[in-house]
């Protein structure tokens, strides 16, 4: 079993977007994927087009304990998921803070889980509590990338921060991939950062793009993944690229 | 003194990149302005060509006393900044979190703060402890929405919580407006989202709308504002004219 959390601190650099569409585009592949999402905001869940009143439980409850596996898991379009809810920003994340051994409440969670060959988690654009829940309970990190300028700059936070966890919290711990969203190689802006972070990470850099493309930001709004919404667009034929490299390339290669 | 809070709990939707632009833009109509930046990110502090070595004390160190307003504040292109630093994102937050009256640190920190027409505070993507130091130490709200699917879902969170701090912190505080960013009026989904919102919430849209332009997205690597950048791209025609409606238009009219 894979377990994959898609963590960048920069907002709006597409992790949700590519929960959602690696997700779908590993159903293609014949693998069985869950999807969890981590983020208050909840938007991986309303992406798959679930309305926050059809929740009964969500990661919060698994993480505390007061539910179980069979009960959070709801199924979408063929993808599983566990869901958030936006009270978890509030009072309920200040008791997660006060729980003791509060990093590995998601791991000790999922201690039993099985049955999946890939498990990926949407994290919000922070470092804190939530993520770090999520590092200690994977293996594998993919950072997607918007190829501008603010963006480049919070990539050193994040490395630090998977490095700390690493040697302290999850020894498995590792950066499978970077890959770059929303690129559109006839902006200078976009060609330039792209090429610097494939000089500062040589062999990090997944050979994927993918392309900006109105389709991916429009599937959303009909609780479909792109494959569903369009599936000649840019935005199905680039992640299902991207679903193909992340199959054939295994981690810690 | 106008106290300005630029927030909104989505990732990327052009909070830094306005809180730099109205800054600047401001500066046009001889108004005094001072920026903080809140985010232990500090893209603003980037956006201004200041490195991270270059500070030597940052809002962190205002909002817990080691340091006062005349030694953290410096000088660039005109503009006054209070920069951050990533270091606030760990242990220093913890610290935060855990002092009482942790909601008032920033705003006693600038009691005795005059001098300015303008104070306007770039906020992290998150309703935490840090955006909460914002919200209680200004009376308006400026929220920049992306006008895609999934940054229309996250205001009602938002709303949410202006209103709570409202009741229980700080009386004073309003939404002065929201103001489309990255709009592109070509695309149907940014019409749409516009439409909804200005539906929603009839007298909060600004009338000047942010147009999608790459130049905007340029400047931040040189360090620069979109007027010193390229003067005559839409980006600094669209942040002057949303200027002048700042200017023109007084809160709680
Ligand atoms: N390749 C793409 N082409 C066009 N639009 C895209 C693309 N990828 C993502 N988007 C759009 O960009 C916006 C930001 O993406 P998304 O919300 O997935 O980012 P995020 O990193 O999850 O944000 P947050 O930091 O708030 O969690 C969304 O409106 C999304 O629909
Ligand atoms: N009008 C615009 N046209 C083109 N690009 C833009 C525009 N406004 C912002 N950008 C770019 O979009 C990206 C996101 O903007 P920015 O970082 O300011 O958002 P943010 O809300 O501050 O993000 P975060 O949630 O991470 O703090 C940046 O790369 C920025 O340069
Ligand atoms: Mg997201
Ligand atoms: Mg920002």
């Amino acid at each position: 079993m894979r377990k994959i959390a898609i963590s960048n601190n920069k907002g709006g650099v597409g992790k949700t977007t590519s929960a959602v569409n690696i997700g779908a585009g590993l159903l293609k592949f014949e693998k069985k994927v869950l999807l969890i999402d981590i983020d208050p905001q909840s938007h991986l869940t309303y992406s798959l087009g679930i309305k926050a009143h059809e929740i009964k439980s969500d990661v919060y409850d698994l993480m505390t304990g007061s539910a179980g596996l069979s009960n959070v898991i709801v199924r979408r379009n063929g993808l599983d998921l566990i869901p958030s809810s936006p009270d978890m920003e509030g009072d309920k994340k200040k008791n997660i803070m006060d729980t003791p051994g509060n990093e590995f409440l998601l791991k000790n969670a999922l201690s039993d889980l099985s049955g999946y060959d890939y498990v990926i988690i949407d994290c919000p654009p922070a470092l804190g509590i939530l993520t770090m829940n999520a590092l200690t309970s994977v293996s594998e990190v993919f950072i997607p990338l918007q190829t501008e300028f603010l963006a480049l700059q919070g990539m050193s936070e994040l490395l630090k921060k998977v490095r700390v966890i690493k040697e302290k919290y999850n020894e498995s711990l590792d950066i499978t991939g970077i890959f770059a969203t929303m690129y559109n190689e006839r902006k200078k802006l976009n060609r330039e950062v792209l090429e610097n972070v494939k000089r500062y990470f040589p062999d990090k850099v997944f050979k994927t793009c993918i392309r900006e493309n109105i389709a991916i930001a429009e599937a959303p709004s009909f609780g479909k993944s792109i494959f569903d919404y369009d599936k000649e667009s840019n935005g199905a034929k680039d992640y299902l690229e991207l679903c193909k490299e992340i199959v054939e390339r295994f981690p810690h290669d």
